[in-house]
C-alpha cells in the first residue's frame, strides 16, 4: 500500500461537497423537501469507515448546499431490519404527510420492505421516525429470492386513485422491476406484470421511475403523466456498480414501461448513464419547494479501503442536481449543479485565449483545489474544413473510446483539448478533462468528453481510469464543459450536463498550494480558441448538530 | 518483519535489572542463592515459552506468503456487503480479481 501521510489524507476531504463527519456512507435515502428544509437520508455505518452496521443518516439545509448534521433518523433496531436499515424512498402525500418506505436486511437476512412515519409532523427537522408496528408491509414474492428484493421507490398515484411503487429485482440473470398498488402503505396487490425487464443486466438495485416533460425545463412531481411526458427508468447494475437510464412511455392501465430505442435500454453496455465516472444509487426526488426534480449520486472511493480506514472516512455525495430530458435532442437527459451551488463563488478571473496545437499553459488562479470552471470552446474553422478535407486523415471515431483510446497524451488532428486539474507544476501529477474530436466514416465528426485519472497520483493503491462518453453537439453549437474541483472529487458536466462525469482522485503532491490549473490542446492540427470564467469556491461549512446551528439555520 | 531474536533478550534484560539492583550485597545471601536456582528455571521456561510463541506466531500468519497467496485466497472470498445482499461497496476486491490497479 502507498505510504499515505496525514497532510495527503486531510487534503483529501471537501469543502463544498455533502459527507458525513467521519466514517462510512453509501447510498442516498428519501431525500425530500418538508417545511421549509431539503432532507437528507444516506446509508451510515457509525461504527467504520467501510461498509457494514448500515442505519440511516440524516442532515438538514435550506438550500441543498449548507447542511446541518441531524441525529440519526432510523437505527437497525428491530428483527425486520436488525441486518441493515437500508436504502428507501420518501413519498409526500397529498394532505402534506410523509410515509417512508425502506428495505430491512431482518435477523435472517432477507430483504424485506417497511414502512415509516415521522413521529412528529409539526416539526420541520423530522427528527424522529416510526416504523409502522404491522412491519414488514412486503416480503420477496414467489420465485424472487431473499436476497434479491430491495429498494422501493418513491410512490405515484393510478388513474384508479391508488398508489404504486416498484422495486427492483432479478429472475436468473435477468434484471427486473416488480410493482405494487396500495391505497394506504400498509396492504400491496402485486401486479402480474412487470414494469420492464432486460435480459442479461443481473440484479436491478435502487430503481428510479419519474415523469419528464418534453416541453418544459421545469420538473415534474412523480405522479404526472400526459401526451408531453416522456417516463424515466434508471437501475444500479448490481454486477458492475453501474447506473444506467432509459426514456420511454408508461402505460398506467397495466403499469407496464417500454424504451423508445430498445438498442439502449436500461442495463445494457451502450445504454444511456447519468455519469460516466463514479456514481450509483442515485436517486431523484420532486421539490416542490422549485418545482425541480433533483438527482442525488453516491460517489465511491477509488482508493484502498485500508486508506479509508486511515484517514477515518470513505465515500461522497455529489452536488446535487437538476434533472430534466433534453428537449433538444429528446433522447437524453440534461444534469446541472443545482443554482445554489453558486452561492459558494467567491473571486473570479475570465480568460479568452487561442490555443496553438501542442500547447500546456499555467491559468493563475492561485490555490486550484476548490474551483468553479464554466468553459466554451471553438475549434478554428479552417482547421475543421482542413481536416475534412483531408483524405489521409484517418475516420477514427467509430473505434474511439475514451476509456480504450489512450487518454489525454495521444494526440489527434482535432484534439484532447481542454483543462488540466489539480497538477503540480511539474505535471509529475494531473487530471485532464477534454474533449475529443473525431472524423467518422461519414466524414462527421463526433465529439467525446473524457477525464483521464491515470496520472492523477503517483499512489498505486488508487483506481485510476479514464472515463467518458460521446457528447451530443447540435449544429451551431460550440463545445462547453463545467467543471467543479473539491479536493477529491472532480465533477465535469459536458454541453450543458448531456454527459457527466464524476472522478475521484487521490494526488500526493498536487494539494494545497501545489495545485495548479492548466489549459491544454493536444491536437496535432487545430488551433482552439477558449473563452473562459474561474471561480475560487468557498467551504460550505456543513456542520455536526447542535440547537443553536439548527436555530441559526431557521433564520 | 520483527527478528526473532529481538524477542528473546527482553526476557534475559528483565533478569539484568534485578541482578544489577546491588541484591550482592543482600544480607539474606542464602536465599538469594537459593532463588537463583528459581530464577534460571524461570528463565529458561520463559525464553522457550517466546520459542514456542514464535513459531506459533510464523505458522499462522507468517507475513513473507507471498502476495499471489493473499491474492489467491481473498480473491474467492466475499466481501462482507456481497455477503449481506447488495452490491459490492469495496475496491478490494477489484484489485485482488484484476491485479491492475489502473482498472475499474
Amino acid at each position: 500500500a502507498f505510504a499515505w501521510n496525514n497532510s495527503m489524507l486531510s487534503w483529501q476531504r471537501t469543502a463544498f461537497h455533502f459527507q458525513p463527519e467521519q466514517n462510512w456512507m453509501n447510498d442516498p435515502n428519501g431525500p425530500l423537501f418538508y417545511k421549509g428544509y431539503y432532507h437528507f437520508f444516506y446509508q451510515y455505518n457509525p461504527n467504520a469507515a467501510v461498509w457494514g452496521d448500515i442505519v440511516w443518516g440524516h442532515a438538514v439545509s435550506k438550500d441543498l448546499i449548507h447542511w446541518v448534521h441531524l441525529p440519526l433518523a432510523m437505527v437497525a433496531d428491530q428483527w425486520y431490519d436488525s441486518n441493515g436499515v437500508w436504502t428507501g424512498s420518501a413519498t409526500i402525500l397529498p394532505d402534506g404527510s410523509i410515509v417512508m418506505l425502506y428495505t430491512g436486511s431482518t435477523d435472517k437476512s432477507v430483504q424485506v420492505q417497511n414502512l415509516a412515519y415521522p413521529e412528529d409532523p409539526n416539526d420541520p427537522l423530522l427528527l424522529k421516525w416510526v416504523k409502522f408496528s404491522g412491519n414488514p408491509v412486503l416480503v420477496p414474492p414467489p420465485g424472487i429470492l431473499p436476497k434479491d428484493f430491495r429498494d422501493p421507490t418513491t410512490a405515484w398515484k393510478t388513474s384508479e386513485g391508488k398508489w404504486r411503487i416498484t422495486i427492483g429485482s432479478k429472475i436468473n440473470r435477468t434484471g427486473i422491476s416488480l410493482v405494487y398498488d396500495t391505497t394506504d402503505f400498509k396492504t400491496y396487490e402485486r401486479l402480474d406484470t412487470l414494469l420492464h425487464a432486460v435480459p442479461n443486466t443481473g440484479m436491478w438495485e435502487c430503481v428510479d421511475f419519474y415523469p419528464v416533460s418534453k416541453t418544459d425545463v421545469n420538473g415534474l412531481e412523480t405522479s404526472v403523466n400526459g401526451p408531453d411526458v416522456k417516463h424515466i427508468v434508471k437501475a444500479s447494475m448490481d454486477d458492475t456498480r453501474i447506473d444506467h437510464y432509459a426514456v420511454g412511455t408508461y402505460f398506467d392501465s397495466n403499469g407496464t414501461w417500454i424504451p423508445d430505442d430498445p438498442t439502449i435500454d436500461v442495463g445494457i453496455s451502450t445504454s444511456l448513464r447519468y455519469d460516466y465516472g463514479k456514481f450509483y444509487a442515485s436517486k431523484t426526488f420532486y421539490d416542490q419547494n422549485k418545482s425541480r426534480r433533483i438527482l442525488w449520486g453516491w460517489i465511491s472511493e477509488s482508493d484502498s479501503e485500508a486508506a479509508d480506514v486511515q484517514k477515518g472516512w470513505s465515500s461522497l455525495q455529489g452536488i446535487p442536481r437538476t434533472v430534466v430530458l433534453d428537449t433538444k435532442t429528446g433522447k437524453n437527459l440534461v444534469q446541472w449543479p443545482v443554482e445554489e451551488i453558486k452561492s459558494l463563488r467567491l473571486s473570479s478571473k475570465k480568460f479568452d485565449m487561442e490555443v496553438s496545437p501542442g500547447s500546456m499553459i499555467p491559468i493563475d488562479v492561485g490555490s486550484a483545489a476548490q474551483l468553479d470552471i464554466e468553459a466554451e470552446f471553438e475549434i478554428k474553422k479552417e482547421s475543421i474544413d482542413k481536416i475534412l478535407g483531408n483524405a489521409s486523415v484517418v475516420a477514427e471515431a467509430e473505434e474511439f473510446s475514451c476509456q480504450n483510446s489512450g487518454g489525454s497524451t495521444v494526440r489527434g488532428a482535432l484534439g484532447p483539448f481542454g483543462f488540466s486539474v489539480l497538477a503540480d507544476e511539474k505535471l509529475s501529477e494531473q487530471t485532464p478533462i477534454y474533449f475529443y474530436v473525431a472524423k467518422g466514416k461519414d466524414s462527421k465528426l463526433k465529439t467525446f468528453f473524457c477525464t483521464d485519472t491515470s496520472r492523477s497520483s503517483f499512489a498505486n493503491d488508487v483506481i485510476k481510469p479514464i472515463y467518458g462518453s460521446v457528447v451530443p453537439v447540435l449544429k451551431g453549437e460550440k463545445l462547453t464543459m463545467r467543471i467543479l474541483v473539491d479536493h477529491s472529487i472532480v465533477e465535469g458536466f459536458g454541453q450543458g450536463g448531456r454527459t457527466c462525469i464524476t472522478s475521484r482522485v487521490y494526488p500526493t503532491k498536487a494539494i494545497y498550494g501545489a495545485a495548479k490549473l492548466f489549459l491544454f490542446n493536444n491536437a496535432i492540427d487545430a488551433t482552439v480558441t477558449a473563452s473562459f470564467t474561474v471561480w475560487q469556491m468557498n467551504s460550505a461549512f456543513i456542520h455536526p448538530y447542535s440547537e443553536d446551528v439548527v436555530r441559526a439555520l431557521s433564520r | 518483519m520483527a527478528s526473532s531474536d529481538a524477542l528473546l533478550p527482553i526476557s534475559a534484560r528483565e533478569e539484568d535489572p534485578l541482578l544489577s539492583d546491588g541484591s550482592r550485597s543482600d544480607p539474606n545471601l542464602e536465599t538469594h542463592f537459593r532463588r537463583r536456582p528459581v530464577k534460571g528455571l524461570l528463565a529458561v521456561s520463559f525464553g522457550l515459552l517466546f520459542i514456542a510463541f514464535y513459531v506459533a506466531l510464523i505458522a499462522t500468519h507468517d507475513g513473507s506468503r507471498s502476495k499471489d497467496a493473499i491474492i489467491d485466497e481473498t480473491a474467492t472470498s466475499t466481501s462482507r456487503a456481497r455477503l449481506a445482499g447488495v452490491s459490492e461497496k469495496s475496491n478490494d476486491q477489484l484489485w485482488k480479481l484484476s491485479g491492475d490497479r489502473n482498472t475499474a
